[in-house]
């Protein structure tokens, strides 16, 4: 999970 | 059912035209306003590292905006995490790539990239002419396919949902949806009377995966001359993408 922080947080964030 | 279908497309062509960072219309506009020879000298004589470090952010903002096309992909969202992210990690430079030919100028064979249309002499400095003349000419063979604003978006997502991918969790899921995107697709063309694209499609999804293996290759070369900057200074979202 660590690995892919952001992407985690990007994909996590519900607004666009 | 047909219903289904076009929802499906308009949630699709909805999210193609809420993320994309410039709309077609401002590129057309745009079309010849080009880089000057002392602009293009400014790039030329930028060191490899620096040329790198630039375009490796513009790149990531591209590619933030995919993550956010993505997202509005009907069913994307019920994938597992760890499947949206291997379905990013190896999809979002081929999308970003898709996107590139709303980008382009076939007149002049160039690109818009910092606010101008740039020719292949502004990459120069890159020092990898044969990635960056391939990436030109996929544009300029995307071009010549004439497709709509909604022909990309779903070709767009058809490339980013794609159950053959390496490390996916529940690739079954991922199949259905991938499916519902070349229904969706295929109902499109159906509807323009212009079938005879899918082939075509399938086959720019052949270059797209060798553009992508020789960006990787570049970025290894790049790593091991300047691995201070790989390490320090490229976007830590380029890294998690590609490094």
């Amino acid at each position: 999970k660590e690995k892919h922080k952001i992407l985690h947080q990007l994909l996590q964030n519900s607004t666009s | 059912s047909l219903r289904n279908i076009d929802e499906l497309c308009a949630s699709i062509v909805r999210s193609h035209r809420e993320t994309s960072q410039y709309r077609v219309e401002e590129l057309h506009a745009l079309r010849w306003k080009l880089f000057n020879r002392e602009e293009i000298q400014a790039y030329q004589s930028k060191s490899v590292d620096e040329m790198w470090q630039h375009c490796a952010i513009r790149l990531t903002e591209a590619v933030q905006y995919v993550v956010e096309f993505a997202k509005h992909i009907p069913g994307f969202r019920m994938l597992s995490q760890n499947d949206q992210i291997a379905l990013l990690k190896t999809g979002s430079m081929e999308v970003v790539l898709v996107r590139m030919s709303r980008l382009f100028n076939t007149e002049n064979n160039t690109v818009f990239f910092d606010g101008k249309f740039a020719g292949t002499e502004v990459f120069k400095s890159l020092a990898c002419g044969d990635l960056i003349t391939a990436v030109f000419d996929f544009a300029h063979g995307m071009c010549a396919l004439k497709l709509t604003e909604q022909q990309i978006a779903l070709f767009s997502a058809l490339v980013l949902i794609n159950a053959d991918r390496p490390c996916l969790e529940d690739k079954g899921r991922v199949q259905r949806v991938q499916r519902s995107v070349e229904f969706g697709l295929t109902h499109i063309l159906h509807r323009d009377n212009q079938e005879s694209l899918m082939h075509k499609l399938y086959q720019r999804v052949a270059v797209l995966r060798s553009l992508c293996s020789l960006h990787m290759e570049k970025l290894r070369w790049f790593s091991q001359r300047y691995p201070l900057t790989a390490h320090s200074l490229f976007p830590p979202l380029y890294k998690e993408l590609f490094a």
